[in-house]
């Protein structure tokens, strides 16, 4: 599973996610990354968020936009909000990661696995790139 | 610091000792392109639809991912597709599922999401809607990669011993698969 989430110089967001699915997997099965909500979720007054991860439970836990409902209710900032909610996810057995990034350029790239691809770059330019944990 | 862009090439049992050096400059070299591809959009005035379809273009098509080329088996040994995409401004939102001929999934989203009335569509409808949008439709075999169809045939292996195991079991065993190792491809 492969995502991006970008925030352009009008100040608006974007996040989109893609994926083969899962190796063996029958009966059309379908994981979190198509479903709105729980694979992607963006909103200009929250965050961007697209997630990879055990799809079953990110479904169940609606993960993207339970992330950006804790922003908007709770006033949780993006890593509070991300924590919580990957925290729901590993108490039900799932494990996967996000990104997220809001429309001040906070970003964040949590995950419960051993690892995940991830990177990111800045307004000016400077690329990151990280793998392990 | 402010960030303009964040990618990521999916999550899982990715430990460092058992990734080789190459594999390793590899995998940081493709998400360094991937990111410069979206940043050019951004620096050059794109909107950011624009820039999450130019990253995760670079990433569909780089065979280390398990999106477009490159992308996992199904048991009976075909390749699967989703994608979906949101745009922050409008909360408008595309989605596709289940195609196995759209070379680039996530621009078959973005067609749903500013062609169509809908939000998601799947399977052969989908790759219906995606032709006459005029998106480039491929073989399926243009998904087909050795490594990802070896991963198969180890799933189709392991799940051969669970299934003798479960069959002497007491519990029922549920329908379908997760094979822990191999689910983010």
């Amino acid at each position: 599973t492969v995502g991006c989430v970008a925030l352009d110089n009008a100040g608006n967001l974007a996040a989109g996610t893609s994926t083969g699915g899962m190796t063996n997997k029958k009966y059309g099965r379908v994981g979190d990354s198509p479903i709105i909500g729980a694979g992607t979720y963006c909103d200009n007054r929250t965050a961007g968020i697209s997630c990879t991860g055990w799809g079953e439970f990110f479904i169940r836990n609606v993960v993207a936009k339970t992330i950006c409902d804790l922003i908007a209710y709770k006033g949780y900032s993006i890593e509070q909000a991300s924590k919580e909610v990957l925290d729901n996810v590993g108490a039900m057995g799932g494990d996967g990661g996000l990104i997220i990034l809001d429309k001040n350029g906070n970003m964040a790239m949590p995950f419960n696995t051993e690892g995940m691809y991830r990177g990111a770059v800045t307004a000016d330019g400077k690329i990151e790139v990280q793998i392990y944990k | 610091k402010k960030y303009v862009l964040v990618v990521h090439g999916g999550a899982g049992t990715i430990l460092k000792k058992n990734m080789t050096a190459e594999k390793e400059k590899a995998y940081t070299e493709a998400l360094t392109q991937a990111l410069q591809a979206g940043y050019n959009v951004i620096k050059n005035g794109g909107a950011s639809l624009d820039a999450v379809e130019a990253a995760i273009h670079v990433l569909e098509d780089n065979p280390l991912f398990n999106a477009g080329k490159g992308a996992v088996f199904t048991h009976d040994g075909r390749n699967e597709l989703d994608a979906s995409i949101m745009d922050g401004k409008t909360l408008k939102a595309g989605a596709v599922a289940g195609v196995t001929t759209i070379r680039n999934p996530i621009t078959a989203a973005r067609a749903v999401m500013d062609r169509s009335e809908h939000v998601m569509m799947v399977g052969k409808g989908a790759e219906i809607f995606a032709k006459e949008a005029g998106l480039t439709i491929v073989d399926p075999k243009y998904f087909w990669t050795k490594e990802r169809w070896k991963g198969l045939q180890e799933a189709i292996k392991e799940d051969s011993v669970k299934a003798v195991l479960d069959h002497n079991s007491k519990t029922t065993s549920k329908l379908g698969t997760i094979n822990r190792d191999y689910k983010f491809g």
